[in-house]
């Protein structure tokens, strides 16, 4: 999995480890 | 070892949504059970409007009525004195 | 592969529930929105009532006052008849 990622709804950027966001909770595949 | 973290990371995310869902679902069934007084405040507010409005009719009426007999009285009192008079 | 496939289930299993979650949490602000509207519909209903029976007094009211003056007019009629023919 890559090695981060970018929330489609805060944009905040996680960890790529991380499941949900770490700001607003939403799932990583969430639209 | 990292691959299984996440599951279980997944797995307890699943959980916590589920749970979030289930409360949210049961939120909505309170307000619907709410809601369903709308309909029945907005008739009860219908009636007490037309009674309202059917009652105040009725008064004017009578007070024209009212009106009426006070002025035929004064007129036969009036009469009534003359008539002693004479 | 196995860890893998299953990590991306829950991940979608995750977004399928996230967008349920978002839907109900739609729904119940549009039910919070219908609900501010009990309050107001109670206050409606209770101030057509009060002016409702404060009508019904009114007409009451005057309804016996009507009364009252049919039966003097009635009286004042009478005395006139009796004068006349005196």
């Amino acid at each position: 999995s890559p090695s981060e990622w970018k929330c489609k709804s805060c944009t905040v950027v996680n960890q790529g480890s991380s499941i949900l966001c770490s700001v607003c909770e939403r799932p990583r595949l969430a639209d | 070892g990292d691959l299984c973290s996440k599951l279980e990371e997944a797995e307890r995310a699943l959980a916590i949504k589920q749970d979030l869902i289930d409360k949210l679902k049961e939120e909505v069934e309170q307000q619907k059970g709410s809601l369903e007084t709308v309909p029945v405040l907005t008739a009860q507010a219908e009636i007490y409007k037309a009674d309202f409005l059917a009652e105040r009719e009725a008064r004017e009426k009578l007070n024209q009525k009212k009106e009426e007999l006070q002025e035929q009285l004064t007129q036969a009192l009036a009469e009534n004195d003359r008539l002693k008079q004479d």
